[in-house]
């Protein structure tokens, strides 16, 4: 029902405004709903605007820039509706060592919401957290070694 | 309410009976290239109903099962099971634990079980409906995928708001 | 034969005018998330002639002039010059340095040159013809885009065959 | 005309394997050519093989993997016929640890071929060559600096 949805995305709204002013230091970002009767019109847009920039279209925005974008998105949703977990494979790909750091913040700020499983190369990453997975191939085989590490 | 346990038997790379025991909090997964980490998240997906096999990397269900190597034949069929925990009662169902399993066959036989009776993938998503893994669109940030999602078109992004709400 | 220099002026994130000074050998840039290193690749694709907008980032060629910041206001036009090393006379043209520039207005108007002198894209074309540069999808590997030039058809992929035949 | 395109094939072709020897200890890669005389109806397929793997389409191996097969194609077609420059945008990003090592290797024997610009986040790879530059942002306008490092 209208509703609903326009007051779940009043508090999602509220809160990927403030991750985007984590993420973007001095920067801002904010949500925008557009309703219709017609389910197929409605449409969300995003607006981010880092500090000193005056790009307005996302597909202007780097790699990274746009990771960071769609983590405060995702966890902007997450804080509104938690789910039984959630899965981030390589979303650090694309991330400099000062977002990298920023990275594992958020994901130490949403770990108590819900559980998170990770796969990264970043060892900045992965020594962050407390359970380990080891996964190796042999003759094509797969293997899963559990590393838990003590905290 | 988290995933406790995960069976993987010959799906993809896993030609081994591999089980993975999973805490609350973090768990990272860390291995060379092709070591079979995206996989795991693969088995998740399917397990959960995915039927998109594009979705899962492949061109047909049948190359989700273990194809063979070196050491071993090819399979028959694949299996996946996922262990909740239900202490918070997530599930609406009175045990502690839930179990949800899905099996492929090469023939393309098909069958979901939950808690170990056979069941169909409409009961399936009817379990997952308030548990925020029946859309995985917004659970799951698969590899090389975020300039993708970025990009949908604003109307497709609503989506995400209408299964918040 | 190699790119000697690259000057941008307003092309994307570049307020300033701006001159790299380039060797042979290999060259790594380096930087934040965000602070422009991808946009120089943009500016050598669109100074070789690159047609499509999408292929930049942008949405429109407009999209590809600086668009102010909070230190100046949006500019009227774009300018990309590359020079190259000609030593080896890999350009049939007598000179040592051969140079190539593309300006865009925002009203839409668009001017190639050649050496200083005003000429049109086919210029450009018949200039890069055997220098590998004509076609770039085989010496360029984009931000993000291994697994979308590995995924194309196999029959588009002759193309790249075709082009260093 | 048939005879050139069969002819450069075969060398690409031989360079391919090679390539992919190094890039995949114990594995082997190759390509094949479907001539026709319609243009449109020509094919190149690739095939590749690691150690100890049955798989055989491009689309079930890894992020990593598929980095490798890239690189591969291209430093084969370049082998045959370098161009004036070759440019890598981060294309080091799925690699691990292992991987980002051999990576490194390859561009550094084509480095006397052709140039080679790179743009990279991982500092074993932008530490290995000789010359840097820096890239920065202030006020939302784009510098860059030239931190030409000795041999
Ligand atoms: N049906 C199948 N049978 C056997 N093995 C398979 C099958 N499908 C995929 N694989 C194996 O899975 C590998 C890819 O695994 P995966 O994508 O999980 O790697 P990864 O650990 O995520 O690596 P990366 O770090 O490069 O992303 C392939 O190389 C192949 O060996
Ligand atoms: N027309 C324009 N006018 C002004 N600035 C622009 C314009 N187009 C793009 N930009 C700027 O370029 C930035 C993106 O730059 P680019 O993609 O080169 O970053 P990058 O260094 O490659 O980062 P990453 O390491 O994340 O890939 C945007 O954030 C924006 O500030
Ligand atoms: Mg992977
Ligand atoms: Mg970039």
């Amino acid at each position: 029902s209208k509703k609903l949805l326009t007051k779940t995305f009043k508090v999602i709204n509220k809160n990927f405004a403030q991750i985007t002013a984590t993420l973007f230091p001095q920067g801002r970002g904010h949500l925008e709903l557009e309703y219709s009767r017609n389910p197929a019109e409605r449409k969300a847009k995003i607006f981010v605007q880092p500090q000193g920039k005056q790009v307005k279209k996302l597909n202007l925005f780097s790699g990274g820039e746009k990771t960071l974008i769609m983590l405060a998105l995702m966890f902007a949703i997450f804080m509104t509706r938690p789910s039984i977990f959630c899965i981030l494979d390589e979303a650090d790909a694309a991330l400099d060592d000062e977002n990298l750091s920023q990275f594992v913040k958020l994901i130490e700020k949403f770990k108590g919401k819900s559980q998170v499983l990770l796969i990264s190369h970043n060892r900045k990453t992965f020594q962050s957290f407390e359970y380990i997975y080891g996964v190796t191939m042999r003759g094509g085989i797969s293997k899963v070694f559990s590393l838990k590490v003590d905290e | 309410m988290y995933l406790k346990k995960l069976h993987i038997k010959s799906f993809k790379g896993f030609g081994d009976k591999t089980e993975i025991q999973f805490y609350e909090g973090v768990g990272a997964f860390v291995g060379p290239n092709g070591c079979g980490k995206s996989n795991i998240i693969d088995a998740i997906k399917w397990c959960l109903g995915e039927q998109k096999v594009s979705e899962l990397r492949g061109e047909r269900m049948e190359d989700l099962i273990f194809t063979g190597s070196s050491l071993s034949q090819p399979h028959g069929f694949a299996e996946v099971e996922m262990i909740f925990d239900n202490s918070t009662k997530i599930f609406e169902l009175p045990y502690q634990e839930v179990s949800i399993k899905r099996r492929l066959y090469r023939s393309g036989e098909m069958s979901y079980f939950m808690n170990g009776l056979a069941s169909r993938l409409k009961d399936i998503h009817g379990l997952l409906e308030n548990t925020g893994l029946a859309d995985l669109s917004y659970s799951i940030i698969a590899q090389g995928k975020i300039d993708k999602m970025l990009s949908a078109d604003d109307s497709e992004r609503i989506i995400l708001f209408e299964e918040a709400a």
